[in-house]
């Protein structure tokens, strides 16, 4: 473990539980990707089967587990509790775009061909791809709510962190893992011209919108 | 050290 590697936990951590206080407190969902959350959820429990397998330290466990009840009762908030506020007109990408190719992709490029281990190469390559929707939602109604900017960057932050990671972990414990870093780099192209906008507009105290 | 190593990251 790591400064870079802490750091973008609880900046991952800092994202979920923003996305979850803004639809508690507003009770709303209005602006949010019921479907990146769906993705995200189906990202954690396929990625974390190794807690029944597994154990590493009572941190990893820890934070496991509190990803996961988290996103399932974003994903609960949106479907269920506050479906009256979600935009599902606007939260139109196809999911199935993403999840067959990824889980195909899974199959085909992996470390070791065993359930557990397709899964949690499903679950890398599902998440680097799975914030798609929410960005698709934003560039269709052309603007996000601020707190919604802050959760985005939040969680780009912690893929850029993650990167700086392994740059560390490489040059000081000589391991990389070569599908984490692939995956981990695209994801965190995704998120680069938002940083922009984010950088641009949200920190100068302007909503985030997107030109016409 | 690869295996060993392997998904212990979150």
């Amino acid at each position: 473990m790591n400064v870079f590697r802490l750091i973008g936990d609880l900046s991952h951590l800092l994202a979920i539980l923003i996305l979850l206080w803004k639809i508690w407190k507003t009770r709303s969902c209005s602006g949010i990707s019921g479907k990146s959350q769906f993705l995200f959820a189906l990202v954690f429990t396929t990625r974390y089967l190794d807690l029944f397998t597994n154990f590493i330290s009572p941190y990893n466990t820890f934070m496991k587990i509190v990803y996961i009840v988290c996103s399932c009762v974003t994903v609960y908030f949106i479907y269920v509790k506050f479906k009256a506020t979600y935009d599902s007109n606007h939260d139109t990408f196809r999911v199935e775009f993403l999840v067959v190719p990824v889980g195909g992709l899974a199959f085909l490029v992996n470390h070791d061909f065993t359930p557990l281990e397709i899964l949690w190469t499903f679950s890398i390559y599902l998440e680097s791809v799975a914030i798609l929707p929410q960005l698709f939602m934003i560039s269709k109604t052309g603007e996000a709510e601020t707190i919604t900017s802050h959760y985005l960057f939040a969680l780009g932050a912690y893929r850029a962190l993650y990167i700086v990671n392994w740059v560390y972990r490489y040059y000081f414990e000589g391991f990389f893992d070569l599908i984490a870093i692939v995956a981990g780099c695209v994801q965190t192209i995704l998120y680069c011209d938002f940083f922009y906008l984010y950088i641009t507009k949200v920190l100068q105290g302007k909503k985030l919108s997107l030109p016409a | 050290k690869f295996e060993e190593a392997l998904h212990d990251e979150l």
